[in-house]
């Protein structure tokens, strides 16, 4: 499916990037392979400026409201939020793990971020995911480049600053070369 | 190239905004 190329509209305020909304749900039974994965991830729509965004978000339902097993998943257009993806295969990700209930909040502010650049790593990040679990609910930030320390700081210093994270939130580095060896996301 | 870059405040101000209805 060939889809109409994402543009601003007049007097709207244009991103750096146009982005791509995906969304994916899967019954924890079923194995996570790289087909079911694909076959299971749904994209919901383009944005090119800041109007388009607030448009978009505002009809999707809050992360914290979704029950199961469910992400949403926010790239670059033209990345695939998978591994395999030409500009990911050499990446990794940072993992904040969050109790019940704060998600919607945080997915918010690193979508904010994101979209405003305010993460000055010039072409790296890739996307943002969050990651309804029964547990907890699990926000990840992907960037190109797994092995670029100066990158990844930046990042995870900017996180912090962004979404004034609780002092006590452990947040962790995996490179997605890792997470196709061990076959899991986190 | 330049940077096309929001503060957070700026963001939240143009989600009333008619255009974003």
């Amino acid at each position: 499916i060939r889809r109409k190329p994402t543009s601003p509209g007049a007097g709207e305020h244009p991103l750096q990037y146009n982005y791509t909304f995906w969304y994916s749900r899967r019954t924890p039974s079923r194995p996570a392979n790289t087909q079911s994965y694909e076959q299971n991830i749904k994209h919901i729509g383009s944005v090119a400026s800041v109007e388009q965004f607030w448009k978009f978000y505002s009809h999707l339902v809050r992360p914290g409201d979704l029950t199961g097993h469910s992400d949403f998943h926010i790239f670059k257009e033209g990345i695939k939020p998978m591994w395999e993806d030409e500009a990911n295969k050499n990446g990794g990700k940072w993992i904040i793990r969050l109790r019940k209930g704060l998600a919607s909040r945080f997915w918010e502010n690193i979508i904010l971020a994101m979209l405003g650049e305010q993460f000055m790593v010039g072409e790296e990040i890739c996307g943002v995911v969050v990651s309804i679990r029964f547990q907890e609910d699990i926000l990840s930030i992907w960037n190109k480049t797994a092995n670029d320390q100066v990158t990844t700081s930046r990042i995870r210093d900017t996180l912090r600053r962004v979404l004034n994270l609780p002092p006590n939130t452990i947040m962790e580095y995996k490179t997605h070369n890792d997470s196709l060896k061990d076959n899991s996301s986190f | 190239g330049t940077r096309i870059i929001y503060d957070r405040k700026f963001l939240l101000d143009r989600r009333n905004s008619p255009l974003a209805q």
